[in-house]
């Protein structure tokens, strides 16, 4: 499974939370305005939050985060 | 399987619950509001509680906690 | 597989059921109003019981509960 | 696979009838009106039994039973 | 997979088959006017036989016996 | 997979081919007018032969038998 | 995978060919007018020759053979 | 993965191509006006020439050969 | 997979193309004027290029070849 | 799974980020305006950043990037 | 997976880039107008480039390079 982040302004966060019994962050994406993230869940990557201006394309659908 | 939880108002809280014979809070994320966490279930999440005003992307459709 | 309960009361109770030769309560989660719980079918928890006032949503369509 | 059942009145079983050589009753289930159960089948459990006034969804749509 | 009978009269006939070189009953379940038996293929069950009024609810579509 | 088939007439003949180097019947099962038989391929059944008058459910539509 | 033959005369011939490096005809089923075969592709059968008029239902659609 | 041949005239070849670092025929069905084979790809067939003149029906469409 | 290439003119090449660190043509099928050639990928054959006025088709729609 | 970036102006970055533990690029390629990369995930790239004026076709639909 | 390239000028370049921890190119194919290139991912190319006028034929879509 993927999903895709578009940063709709500068400075949007992209962070990878870790698979397991703690949940940590093990990576912070910067993205600026207009540029794309495709993104997979992995071994290490359980959970992702997203922080700023962005569009997430989803199986279930497109999400504006603000 | 995962799901998509977007804060509709600050301090949202996404509850992992743990996998295995006991049920307990693995982990608890604080979500601002227009923040987005993509989350997977996982060996160690089982079951997740979302407390406050959110919108729960999932396959079954789109719905809101309050 | 994993289906979506969202209290549309207070103290509404999902009930895991135990897999296995014996069907016991192996947790109950007490929802309040608003509230949404994500669950999985589990090693542990092969039918689930939901008393109280919610919408349990599935594979086969939304479903209230009284 | 799972199967709901919503009891429309007091008093409907559910019955889990074993998998194996022997087909004996494993757990007689009682939902009041309003109640909902949600089941899988399971290592223990092969075909279900539903007495009483219930809605039974599942994939082939929905079943009622009186 | 799995099937479901919905009896539409008193004394319906749910009969297991033997799944193996020989062609046995390894079960008969008697369902009253009203009652549901959702049932799957097993490692004992390979075919099944039903007699009496009832509706048969299948992946290709609900079929009724006499 | 399975199908079904409904008698239409008494004395329908559902008759199951073995598996195998040899094709010899494994088994014949008589059903009488609407009685319905459920039936799986299997290690020992790979074909199937149907006289009298009957209708066959299948993936690929209803066939009558005649 | 399976098929279903139809015969719409006497005298159809199904004929089963070997699965392998050789190809022979492993068993040839003679079919009457209305008589349905439903027949798996197996181990021992990986192509099938059908002669005379039927009607032949596969995943891609009815054909009449002559 | 399965297709059909339906030969539209007498003396259509249906020929196997060997599967593997060779590409040679391993076989030649002739089908004369009318008849149906039924064939699948396998471990000695990875893939098929048709000559003459045919209806070819596979995942992708029905096919005339000239 | 598979892929069918049915030819337009005489003298149309499918070429297969080897699986592996090398890429050679491990196969020249020559097909005539409607010659129909059925094509899996397979352990010897990656890719395949085709010359000649042909249609393909495939799982994503039918392509002409000059 | 794999995506498709079609460079709408010269000198895209197609950045490849690594799979593990770490989140480091492990290869950049750069698109003119025009061409086309087809692109999996692998056991090396987990994820992938795109900079500059391009198409990313995927499973969830095109989207662009700036 | 495979998707196909139709080369809608001479000299169209389709250059296979290697899996693992490199990124290096590992085929270059050349096509003239109309020739049409049916291609796997596969053990040894993990992302194909696509130089020259030509249509790409995917799971997501048409895409025409330039
Ligand atoms: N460490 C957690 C991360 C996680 C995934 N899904 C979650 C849902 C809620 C809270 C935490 C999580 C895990 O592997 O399970
Ligand atoms: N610890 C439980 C968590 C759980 C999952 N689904 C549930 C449904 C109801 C109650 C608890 C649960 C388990 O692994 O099974
Ligand atoms: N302990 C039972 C729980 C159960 C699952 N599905 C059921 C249906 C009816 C009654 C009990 C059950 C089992 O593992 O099988
Ligand atoms: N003990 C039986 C239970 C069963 C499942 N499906 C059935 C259908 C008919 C009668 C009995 C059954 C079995 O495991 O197979
Ligand atoms: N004992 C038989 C039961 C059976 C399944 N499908 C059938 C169809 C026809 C006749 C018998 C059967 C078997 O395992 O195969
Ligand atoms: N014994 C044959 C039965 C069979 C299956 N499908 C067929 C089609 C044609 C003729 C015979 C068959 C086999 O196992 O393969
Ligand atoms: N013996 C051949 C039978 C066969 C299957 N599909 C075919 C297509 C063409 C010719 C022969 C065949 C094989 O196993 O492969
Ligand atoms: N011997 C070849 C046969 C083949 C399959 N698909 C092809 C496409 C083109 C040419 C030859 C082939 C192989 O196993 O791969
Ligand atoms: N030998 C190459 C063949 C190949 C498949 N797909 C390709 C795409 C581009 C170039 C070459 C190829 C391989 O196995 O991978
Ligand atoms: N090294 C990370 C790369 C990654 C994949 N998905 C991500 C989402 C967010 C941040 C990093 C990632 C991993 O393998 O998991
Ligand atoms: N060598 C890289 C090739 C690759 C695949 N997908 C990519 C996306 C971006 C950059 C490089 C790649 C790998 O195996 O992973």
């Amino acid at each position: 499974d993927y999903f895709i982040v578009k940063a709709e302004e500068d400075g949007v966060n992209v962070i990878g939370m870790t698979r397991g019994a703690e949940t940590k962050f093990n990576h912070l994406e910067k993205l600026d305005k207009g540029e794309i993230m495709i993104a997979q869940f992995t071994e290490h990557t359980a959970a992702v939050k997203i922080r700023g201006k962005a569009t997430v394309h989803t199986k279930y659908g497109d999400i504006s985060s603000e």
